[in-house]
């Protein structure tokens, strides 16, 4: 097993060098970590099934990834070997990535984006990586499906002042501003997508399409009372059954407030907030402008 | 002074702070 | 931040290079004030002295264009089209959003007819993208658009440059206010009051008819 076990582990490298990811992946699982006959340590267990599973995300192959950090997901909590550690977690929220988990996905590049040390081992860990991990985030969660759990994330990030700085910040402000995104900001967002992102899901849209045609309704749910299905398809851009069908399951799904009525072709938008509510916070409002008009007055000693 | 002047008559416009049906409705 | 905030730089930006400049100049300051996108107040620029001095010169017309953006609807624009300079896209763009402001002033429901006639729009959409893009996401307006209804309703509406003679009404209905919120708060006096006095007095009775059942429980016994 010895010699089979170096013969495989030479030959992924050269798969490797070639760039023939999968190749070099099914090499590697070839080795029998879990063989009775030599008793191979844990951490040499858990960066083999860390490598096979960066091998796989290089091909984009989340299915052979996934089966290989379950494996180590029972090796990683003993491990101090943070190196391995931090790897793993990357192949975790890059699998939740293509598996289009993308609210976990978020929160799992937000966790690697957080780490404070710069050197772990023998291994640097760049500004420019972490900037990265930040913008995975920001795109999952602008990726995945609209509603007040996405909207808690988005301000979180919005919050993080290192997303300022981020070339995916205009969006991620209108985003959390809840604001309609046009094509062309939508067009310079998709530019940095990855291929998986932009998939075409069985209804002929892509990924990137329902993510933005949910976003728009669920913004266009705070400008208007009503809206008929005709001017909402012109608003989204899609034709007005397909709108009624997003925005039915979106309601479905208490990820929208509101009522269709068939009958009539129009969708009634409901508040968050009870009227009595909204009439409170309508008073308050007023009377916070009221202080600061008289603030302002006192400061200008009037 | 225009500005606050502008915003004293923005605040002129805020009220009645509600009015739909139902909200007299929920009010009763 | 509220607009008041955000377009104090750019008032005092255009103040300075109006009390900078003279004569043509000044045309330029004008233009580029009524174009900018963030601003949507002129009182202080007209009163600035060496825009005073263009009245009577050949470029008093612009100081009918401040006074226009300062008080004045799209409606104005169009009615006095042949006596004032033409209007570049920036500027036709930002009268219209001032003629919104002009038109909550007077109603919290504005009627998309109206609206598409003030504001010179031919369809829903294209009303609705104005409104959306132009008013709502610019911060000088808070509302709902219904379209069951085909109307705007107004949560809130930045406030405008004073037009003369408006201040009166303005102090006419503070006061209006005043009384009003010193009568509401009399009466939450008056109901604390009768709340207390009920209270006391269910309390007593309350008393009351414990003793009472006291008494007839010692006699029963």
């Amino acid at each position: 097993e010895e010699q089979v076990l170096i013969i495989r582990e030479k030959l992924a490298e050269l798969y490797e060098a070639e760039q023939e990811w999968s190749k070099a992946a099914r090499m590697l699982s070839g080795i029998d970590l879990d063989s009775s006959i030599r008793l191979l340590d844990e951490s040499y267990k858990l960066s083999k099934c860390v490598k096979i599973a960066s091998l796989y995300l290089e091909d984009d192959d989340a299915v052979n990834a996934e089966t290989f950090t379950n494996k180590a997901s029972f090796l990683v909590n003993n491990s101090k070997q943070e190196v391995l550690v931090l790897q793993y977690k990357v192949c975790a929220a890059r699998i939740l990535d293509m598996k289009r988990k993308f609210l976990d996905a978020a929160l799992k590049y937000y966790e690697i984006s957080q780490i404070e040390k710069r050197q772990i081992g023998d291994e640097w860990i760049d500004e420019e990586a972490l900037e990265q991990a930040l913008t995975a985030a920001v795109t999952c969660t602008i990726l995945a499906p609209a509603g007040p759990q996405r909207s808690r994330v988005l301000a979180n990030f919005y919050k993080d002042e290192r997303c300022s700085k981020l070339k995916i910040y205009p969006i991620l402000e209108k985003v959390y501003l809840e604001r309609i995104l046009r094509k062309p900001e939508i067009d310079s967002f998709a530019e940095d997508l990855k291929e998986h992102q932009k998939a075409l899901l069985p209804d002929n849209f892509t990924v990137l399409d329902r993510a933005m045609i949910e976003h728009n309704l669920l913004s266009a749910s705070k400008l208007y009372t009503n809206i008929s299905f005709e001017e909402l398809g012109a608003l989204l851009g899609i034709a007005p059954p397909k709108a009624e069908k997003i925005a039915s399951k979106m309601i479905y799904e208490d990820r929208m407030k509101g009522s269709i009525d068939q009958v009539e072709a129009f969708i009634h938008f409901d508040d968050d907030k009870e009227e009595l509510q909204q009439w409170d916070q309508h008073i308050v409002g007023l009377c916070q402008s009221l202080n600061d008009v008289l603030d302002t007055m006192s400061k200008k000693g009037l | 002074d225009n500005s606050l002047l502008r915003q004293v008559s923005s605040l002129l416009r805020r009220l009645p702070a509600i009015e739909s049906g139902k909200f007299q409705d929920d009010f009763l | 931040m509220d607009i008041e905030q955000k377009q104090a730089e750019f008032i005092d930006y255009f103040v300075k290079q109006a009390e900078n400049q003279k004569g043509s100049s000044l045309v330029n300051v004008i233009v580029e004030a009524t174009s900018h996108p963030s601003l949507f107040a002129f009182s202080e620029i007209l009163s600035v002295p060496s825009i005073i001095q263009l009245q009577g010169t050949e470029f008093s017309v612009y100081i009918d264009v401040l006074r226009l953006f300062a008080h004045g609807t799209w409606s104005d624009y169009k009615s006095n089209a042949g006596s004032l300079p033409p209007l570049v896209p920036s500027q036709v763009r930002k009268l219209k959003q001032l003629s919104l402001l002009t038109l909550a002033e007077v109603d919290k429901v504005l009627p998309y007819d109206l609206l598409m006639v003030e504001l010179d729009v031919s369809n829903v959409r294209e009303l609705e993208d104005f409104l959306i893009n132009e008013c709502m996401y610019s911060g000088i307006v808070r509302g709902k658009l219904d379209q069951l209804r085909r109307c705007f309703e107004v949560q809130f509406a930045a406030g405008r440059d004073l037009r003369p003679g408006q201040l009166g009404s303005m102090i006419q209905t503070l006061s209006a206010w005043l009384s009003t919120s010193d009568n509401l708060l009399v009466s939450i006096q008056d109901k604390i009051k009768w709340a207390d006095t009920r209270s006391e007095l269910d309390k007593k009775h309350q008393k009351e008819i414990e003793d009472r059942v006291e008494e007839v429980k010692k006699t029963l016994n």
